[in-house]
């Protein structure tokens, strides 16, 4: 099991922003993104998950003290684009299991959900990479779910 | 620019499954992989990117054959959590930019997007870590997915 998840790492520098119902078709994540990018503001997770109806939500995060420069841009952006609206969260942590052997190993992110869901700690955004799960969640949790996590997978 | 992002990875082995408007309350993302996981249903990519009256969506990917196999196992999962529906695709196709320089260079995923954009590729699903940045694009567009991240990143 140590091989699996071989680590838990923890961010407590962290917004979320989403913009709702964009339309889904080609050129919506550049015109999200660039507008971001030609702001200097540094993303980290980004998150797109399912269509309905022609329109997607897209979610992102940015580091805590880029959201009062992140804001007007993707409410710029979400006139722009003709999406329904925006939201944001602070007072966030990203946290994630590390480990080269998840990829083959159906159970490794259900186990990571388990142990979270076991605080009862509530799971706002989920990115993965074929090393790594990460979640985001409230940051008063955090040091539950780091403990949580490192009983789960023995570390 | 070589530095930032060194590689263009893709996979054609992919089908996609999302539940739509899952109570966001924990044990929700618990319940759906711990499902899968069960089946034995190796799951790739993860997303869930925002919360709006208290429900979300989740989406995931899996490999095309295990298609049958899932669909049964998440239809009885959105009964059971009252999730208000399922939908799946296929004929798709992961296409990745990956680099250890993309951390602290915002425009990068910014110009993945655009090289997809302009080409008229649809971006139907987003998942990041620090080194990756995963986009689901119809499995007919990959050559010229694939050629254009080449051309953007001078690859
Ligand atoms: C929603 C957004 O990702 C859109 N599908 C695009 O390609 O840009
Ligand atoms: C939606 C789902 O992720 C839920 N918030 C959970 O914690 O399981």
């Amino acid at each position: 099991n140590n091989r699996v998840v071989s680590g838990v790492a923890h961010d407590l520098n962290v917004a979320k922003v989403a913009l709702f119902d964009v339309p889904d078709r080609p050129g919506i994540a550049r015109a999200v993104f660039k507008a971001l990018a030609d702001a200097n503001i540094n993303v980290d997770m980004i998150v797109q998950a399912a269509m309905r109806d022609g329109r997607n939500d897209i979610a992102f995060t940015i580091a805590k003290d880029d959201l009062s420069r992140a804001l007007p841009v993707v409410e710029r952006v979400c006139r722009e684009i003709g999406a329904s609206g925006t939201a944001y969260g602070e007072d966030l942590a990203k946290v994630s299991i590390v480990g080269s052997g998840m990829m083959s190993n159906p159970g490794v992110a259900a186990a990571m959900f388990a142990a979270l869901a076991d605080e009862g700690i509530n799971i706002q955004m989920i990115s993965t990479s074929e090393i790594k799960v990460s979640c985001i969640i409230a940051a008063d949790e955090i040091e539950r779910a780091v403990n949580a996590l490192h009983a789960a997978f023995n570390l």
